[in-house]
């Protein structure tokens, strides 16, 4: 463990407090894309199946568990709570998702590290995680009024990944030349994904 | 040798 990767999974665990605090706080996801939510729940379930099998941590196994459970907890809330659900706003959160999922997965078939579910399942968990935030960017672009607490989850969460290919590089002086470039590739396009949301977030 | 990344990473 690193303090890039550290601060990572900080930044990354604290943008999903903030939305979570956005939801329960103000009882609306108003300007949250429930599809954005749902990728990164089917991105945390194919990435963190090995939680049964492959202990690594204690740190790594409750992140894990946060992960999966508080995304679980805001697609919920966004599908089921009776006073959240009134304020998701289906008519502007029009990103065809499944098609992201099915990029992902097609690509995942063809480049992964061993053609074996579990690999597949990680490359997959990691091309879906680089677009994942797609509908949410559609949709703070249409939306006129980005409020603050949406706009924040945005930064912090395209922060993690920031830090987290500064950690790919940390490893690569320190720990040798594994081959990381699904790792590389995804993590570029993800932060690169940010950049003009960054620009626009910084200027306003 | 491209040894397969670890997976110890969130």
């Amino acid at each position: 463990m690193n303090a890039f990767r550290f601060l990572g999974d900080m930044t990354h665990l604290f943008s999903v407090l903030v939305l979570l605090l956005k939801i329960y706080a103000t009882k609306s996801c108003s300007g949250v894309s429930r599809k954005t939510q749902e990728l990164y729940m089917v991105v945390f379930l194919a990435r963190y199946m090995d939680l049964f099998t492959d202990y690594i941590s204690l740190y790594n196994s409750v992140m894990k568990v946060v992960f999966i459970t508080s995304s679980a907890a805001i697609v919920w809330c966004m599908r089921r709570h009776p006073q959240v659900r009134r304020t998701y706003d289906k008519e502007q959160d029009t990103f065809r998702h499944v098609v992201l999922v099915a990029a992902a997965f097609v690509l995942a078939l063809i480049f992964n590290e061993r053609f074996t579910f579990r690999e597949i399942c990680w490359a997959f968990s990691i091309y879906l995680e680089a677009v994942a935030i797609l509908p949410q960017l559609v949709l703070l672009q249409r939306g006129r009024n980005v409020d603050n607490l949406t706009g924040q989850y945005v930064f912090f969460l395209g922060a993690y990944r920031a830090f987290y290919i500064l950690n790919w590089i940390y490893r690569y002086f320190t720990e040798g030349h594994h081959s990381r470039w699904i790792s590389w590739l995804s993590g570029l396009v993800q932060t690169g994904l940010y950049a003009d949301f960054f620009y626009y977030y910084f200027l306003r | 040798e491209c040894l397969a990344a670890p997976k110890d990473e969130l």
